[in-house]
């Protein structure tokens, strides 16, 4: 069985790609065969496991507009069990080039269900937006799963993000699920991140995953060598959290 | 005679609603008449002045799409010499209506021009893509502000967003400028920090500004009480920072 997980939120620089990379890459630890799947213009989750696609490599782009089978586009990385289905800059065209195409929104759906049987996991960072690429994600996810930056901005976001899942669970994707809150980049001596906190906790206490992501450096240095934080510094606070998230959501899915 | 800096910046989270808000904010206290449009359809900075609007009240998306004069949307803040054209979610659907429109990049550039007459600075904040929103943004300046957060994503980005100026300067506005590059969340104790400084200075020795915004929660912390921080705690280092950015901004016009 295969779980698809979108990583979505549209605000900016809040930890998506971070927490994509890095639980793909605990999950793959714990042996669990992982697809990371990048549908970013920005490509920041394909450069993090070193890899800087040129244009005319097969991308997302590709299967997305093109109707490359995704296997075509999928690569192996320096990392065992974790495979990516890397994007490119290219794909900021793409927005309005899938305006065009019928079934826009299930463009991504089509694409991912062949993968299903090779991977366990296959995580879906978005770029930080609620346009057709996000869209393609929660429509083509089992459960969406939502990092929250602790600060102001992020609880601002949040209602209007529950309320495209909730049109996308009526309209698009009747299956999708909430996989959880994760509050990221949390620095505990900050009164402004521990407030976040209580917020996050009272209104969405089924939803909110245990383990806490604190700002730590080494998740933050990580994208440069081209690797996990796991791969970099597995003692560190980053790498730990990420562990103790993917031990949390394994531990979730076997009682399900 | 007015000048419209845009501020702008793909990548998301790094800081381009805490640069509008509080430069404007600083530009104000010097007394010059400064107007903040906010074209993020997150209304981040309509919400860091304690503007929250209702969804028939009018913003920026009305001027964009109904053609409405800006100056009906535009409206006071608590704030002496600072304006403010509010954004709302509903702008989530501009970036596809814009697409069918005639014209579609300037549409804000047209709404602007009326506006000039009545303030000194109009600074634009964007949200994090490079889509018809922000392309409007780009096409409607005389400048553009990039602020680039001390990390390892802000660097791969930079090249892809001066390659969209230099488009625009070729195709929709050959008279947009560089203002400059500014540094923000940084914290001199961390390698990573200083290494993306010296990177940034030694490939854009001319378009850097001297003044680093360091990281300070008061900037975080600001937007939750509406309102800049120097209106929150002028003497913290935040506060400090955006007004020797302020000063730096007019005095490099002085020059010009
Ligand atoms: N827990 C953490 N501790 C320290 N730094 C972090 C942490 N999580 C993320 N970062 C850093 O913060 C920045 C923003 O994180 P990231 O790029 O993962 O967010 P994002 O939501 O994917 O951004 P975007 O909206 O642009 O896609 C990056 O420079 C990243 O390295
Ligand atoms: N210098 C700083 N020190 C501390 N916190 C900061 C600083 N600048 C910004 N922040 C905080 O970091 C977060 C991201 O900043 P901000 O929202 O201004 O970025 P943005 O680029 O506008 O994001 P988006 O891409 O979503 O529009 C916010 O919570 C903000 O309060
Ligand atoms: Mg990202
Ligand atoms: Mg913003």
């Amino acid at each position: 069985i295969s779980r698809v997980i979108v990583i979505a939120n549209q605000k900016g620089g809040v930890g998506k790609t971070t927490t994509a990379v890095n639980l793909a890459a605990a999950l793959a630890v714990a042996e669990k065969r992982c697809l990371l799947l990048d549908i970013d213009p920005q490509a920041n989750s394909s450069s993090s496991l070193n890899v800087h696609l040129e244009r005319d490599e097969p991308c997302v782009y590709d299967v997305l507009i093109d109707g490359l089978p995704a296997e075509q586009a999928v690569r192996p990385t320096d990392f065992a069990h974790l495979a990516l289905l890397p994007s490119h800059i290219k794909l900021v065209g793409a927005e309005i080039e899938l305006v065009a195409i019928a079934e826009r929104e299930y463009a991504l759906k089509k694409a991912v269900e062949p993968l299903r049987r090779s991977y366990e996991y296959i995580l879906i960072d978005c770029p930080p937006s609620l346009g057709l690429l996000t869209l393609n994600g929660l429509t083509a996810a089992d459960t969406a799963l939502i990092p929250i930056q602790s600060e102001y901005f992020a609880l601002e976001g949040l209602t209007q993000l529950l309320n495209t899942i909730r049109l996308v669970q009526k309209r698009l994707n009747p299956a999708l699920e909430m996989e959880g809150l994760v509050l990221t980049m949390f620095d505990p001596r900050l009164n402004l991140a521990r407030q976040v906190r209580e917020e996050v906790r009272k209104f969405f206490p089924q939803h909110t995953f245990e383990t806490i992501v604190h700002r730590n450096v080494r998740l933050a240095e990580a994208p440069s060598f081209g690797r996990p934080a796991i791969y970099l510094a597995a003692s560190s606070q980053g790498a730990r959290d990420y562990l103790s998230l993917a031990e949390e959501l394994m531990a979730r899915q076997n009682k399900a």
